[in-house]
């Protein structure tokens, strides 16, 4: 564990929390897409299905942190579709999912470390990851603006994928251990929210609501 | 390179 990671892992929780907090409090998800809520639900659950299969009792972090983000990404899309699902904003969270998850699913058999299920199920959970802030960003872009809640919270889901690309740099570098599908998912998964970084730094931080020109 | 393939981040 490196200080990237760490931060990494603490900036994703903070997104995680953020986003509860917004809906539990506002009691109302209007400007969420439940689509990308819904996506990362899939990619937690895919990508931590050991969990399920061989539950080790042995409690460590890491199995309470994967226990966290799929309670915590299931309970979110429960706020969206059931609890609050009045306030849902379905029109403009209008991005077919199924063109962002059947290519990250071709993709991962097609590239992978090893053709196996549990490898498999974990690639098209990298792949998927990298695209599943779209419908998120494309109901901002719909919609023309983003509250700023969610602004923090698009802010820290962008930044924890962008510390865990200083984290695989720390580790080639001093652990030399790479995973080329990994990184190169970061790489993509952090360049679809620099025009948003460009926004949150510009206008956020001084205060202002993000406005898109319409 | 026979590193182990390791899952180990989250």
């Amino acid at each position: 564990m490196n200080i990237f990671r760490l931060f990494g892992d603490l900036s994703h929780l903070a997104a995680i929390a953020i986003l509860l907090l917004k809906i539990w409090k506002t009691r109302s998800c209007a400007g969420v897409s439940g689509k990308t809520q819904l996506l990362f639900a899939v990619c937690f659950i895919t990508r931590y299905i050991d969990l399920f299969l061989h539950f080790v009792s042995l409690y460590n972090t890491e199995k309470v942190m994967k226990l966290i983000y799929i309670s915590a990404s299931v309970f979110t899309c429960y706020l969206i579709f059931f609890k609050f699902k009045a306030t849902y904003d379905g029109n403009h969270d209008s991005m077919r999912a199924e063109f962002l998850i059947v290519p990250a699913a071709g993709l991962a058999c097609l590239i992978n470390t090893k053709f196996d299920a549990i490898e498999i199920l974990w690639t098209f959970s990298i792949y998927l990851e990298a695209v599943a802030i779209l419908p998120q960003l494309f109901l901002i872009s719909k919609t023309g603006e983003a509250e700023t809640i969610t602004s923090h919270y698009l802010f820290a889901q962008g930044s924890y994928r962008a510390l865990y690309i200083l984290n695989w740099i720390y580790r080639y570098h001093y652990e030399s251990h790479v995973d080329t599908i990994a990184i190169v998912a970061g790489v993509v998964q952090t360049i679809l929210y620099c025009d948003f970084f460009y926004l949150y730094i510009t206008k956020v931080v001084k205060g202002q609501k993000i406005v898109l020109p319409a | 390179d026979c590193r182990k393939q390791t899952k180990d981040e989250l």
